[in-house]
């Protein structure tokens, strides 16, 4: 008991420490938020507020490695952000507010947010005014570290720019976050490029894809033209792909040549059949097949839980992977191919020795964007040498597997966000 | 368009005591600069060198005040003391001017012209843009408790800004942030 107040201090030093990347700010990856009962605005009702607050948090969740949860409960000491409106002298603020017009907030480093409620805050779909979302990314951002910055376009310039579109955290204030906060990291189930047929507004057939990262129970687009995810993405699994497993699948592999277009989803020992025209999985296909199904039954041969697999449309062949070994199946005689399994090694070589994922692969991913295989195993990714490759650098091996990287410093952004904020 | 009950809109009209004051003259604009760190509070005595005492704004500011600055209100009165001289005339309040007209993308002029007011009178955020001089980070080992949390945040904002934006760089933190006291 003599020594309440010291850990009371060591508890609250700890927060705030070094972040990932060695700089200072807060070392906790989820901070808890409040906007205090003395502090509601007078303008917006109290739902509304803490709806902006809740989104403004999420969108700085959506590109750092921090998350945001609104805590009503806890003892105010627990709670990182607090924040709050006032006029003039407020909330026991040092600095009063001077009225409407010029400041409109201020905030404080790994602290607390102060709005002047004499603003005009306006709720995102708000006319005039200003839009208490845009200046609530502002302030949070000072709280995690930012300072001002100069440049047209950065959320963190000084003076309020009005918005005449939803507004995003840009590029470049992404990159000054994540300087302070690192890269977002973390393991995915499976990555897959999405292919579907879609009907100009002429009415041309057109063939699209979209690149989709799956961790856990959610998912992300990645606008591979961007480099970034679609903004305003996680999104739960089940809004995006109804009818495969909501807490996550294993693989996904597209089928594709000139006899067959089907799009499998892989979990546990069953894979269903996805119906991209109408964006749903099939209880029974074209050819009667019910869905869920066995993987025994419709890869004979092949063991399941399997880590993940991937279509190769050089050879017309599913590569199943499962620990350390890699399974290949012809899908035009409908069999598991002779020779298999075989080590992973032993089919892509490493192309460095020693830099290899060996086995217990996360993803293998065919990408179109870049016409090459990857593997992803924690945080990095191997890329499998292509034909262009080999046409470049003829003594590469078939099938090697060249030197790891990050993910993050190849698939931008792709960053958690809490479970509370995930339904926005 | 704000909600309002009363046919004259007289609920939603904001008195005028609730209305920033703008920045119309010189006095105003060099507590702006001040306040928004394009000044140093050290800086702007030494010109007046018969106040000792900070102005209101930095002291009160919640991202720059170090324990050396004692009342802040009373730095405020001496702002307005010092504005009896004629800022133009200071050169530090010109450099400081035209600083803030760079930053602002606006013709870099040193003299308070319009334009330049139009931005300084513009709905801001309150924290400085620049942060102030070093010798706030000694004061970063100041306790740890939330009346303190101003002294420990300006330093490290002193910091963020150096990562990230080189013209306002100033000399790097000093080291050692840890739970000295």
């Amino acid at each position: 008991r003599k020594r309440f107040l010291e850990t009371l201090l060591l508890r609250k030093r700890r927060r705030r420490d070094l972040t990932g990347a060695g700089q200072v700010g807060f070392s906790k990856k989820v901070l808890k938020w409040r906007l205090m009962g003395e502090g509601y605005s007078s303008q917006l009702s109290i739902d509304e507020q803490r709806y902006v607050f809740k989104l403004a948090f999420r969108m700085w969740s959506e590109v750092c490695p921090v998350e945001f949860e609104e805590d009503l409960t806890s003892p105010l000491f627990e709670i990182d952000v607090r924040l709050g409106f006032g006029t003039g002298r407020h909330l026991g603020c040092a600095q009063s507010f001077d009225g409407a017009g010029r400041e409109f907030a201020h905030a404080w480093f790994l602290g607390d947010i102060h709005f002047d409620d004499d603003e005009h805050f306006t709720a995102p779909s708000g006319g005039n005014g200003i839009s208490l979302l845009k200046v609530a990314v502002h302030e949070i951002g000072h709280v995690l570290g930012l300072p001002h910055i100069y440049r047209g376009g950065s959320i963190m310039q000084p003076s309020y720019v009005p918005q005449d579109s939803a507004f995003e955290i840009d590029w470049m204030d992404r990159k000054a976050i994540q300087q302070l906060y690192g890269g977002c990291k973390g393991r995915f189930n499976t990555v897959f490029d999405w292919v579907r047929k879609e009907r100009t507004p002429y009415g041309e057939l057109v063939i699209r894809f979209n690149t989709y990262f799956i961790r856990d129970s959610w998912y992300w687009l990645y606008e591979n033209r961007s480099n970034r995810t679609r903004y305003g993405d996680p999104i739960a699994l089940q809004v995006g792909w109804h009818g495969i497993p909501s807490d996550g699948v294993d693989a996904y592999v597209h089928v594709w040549d000139w006899r067959t277009d089907a799009a499998y989803f892989f979990k546990g020992t069953q894979y269903w059949r996805y119906d991209s025209e109408n964006d749903q999985v099939y209880t029974q296909d074209s050819e009667g097949q019910r869905y869920p199904r066995l993987i025994s039954e419709g890869f004979p041969g092949i063991p399941s839980p399997i880590n993940t697999a991937f279509y190769n449309r050089r050879d017309s062949r599913i590569y199943f992977f499962k620990d350390l070994h890699v399974y290949s199946f012809d899908v035009r005689t409908n069999k598991k191919v002779n020779g298999f399994p075989m080590r992973i090694t032993d089919v892509f070589p490493a192309v460095v020795p020693g830099d290899h994922p060996i086995g217990n692969l996360d993803v293998a991913y065919f990408s179109y964007t870049h016409n090459s295989i990857f593997f992803l195993k924690g945080s990095h990714f191997w890329k499998v040498v292509s034909s262009q490759d080999r046409r470049q650098n003829p003594s590469l091996p078939y099938n090697g597997v060249l030197p790891r990287k990050d993910i993050d410093s190849h698939w931008f952004d792709i960053c958690n966000v809490h479970m509370s904020t995930l339904k926005m | 368009e704000r909600i309002f009950h009363i046919r004259d809109h007289s609920d939603v009209l904001i008195p005028a005591s609730h209305q920033a004051e703008l920045i119309i003259d010189k006095g105003s604009a060099q507590q702006f600069l001040l306040k928004y760190g394009f000044m140093r509070p050290g800086s702007w005595e030494e010109s007046q060198s018969d106040t000792a005492l900070v102005p209101a704004a930095a002291s009160t500011a919640p991202f720059d005040m170090t324990p050396l600055i004692q009342e802040g209100d009373s730095g405020s009165r001496a702002g307005k003391e010092s504005a009896s001289k004629d800022p133009a005339e200071n050169p530090t309040f010109i450099s400081a001017l035209r600083d803030f007209q760079e930053v602002s993308g606006l013709r870099v002029t040193g003299v308070l012209d319009d334009a330049t007011k139009a931005a300084m009178n513009k709905p801001r955020c309150g924290v400085p843009d620049k942060a102030l001089d070093s010798n706030v980070t000694a004061t970063a080992n100041a306790t740890d408790t939330r009346l303190n949390q101003t002294l420990f945040i300006s330093t490290t904002a002193a910091g963020a800004t150096r990562g990230l934006d080189s013209t306002h760089s100033r000399d790097g933190p000093t080291g050692s942030l840890g739970p000295e006291r």
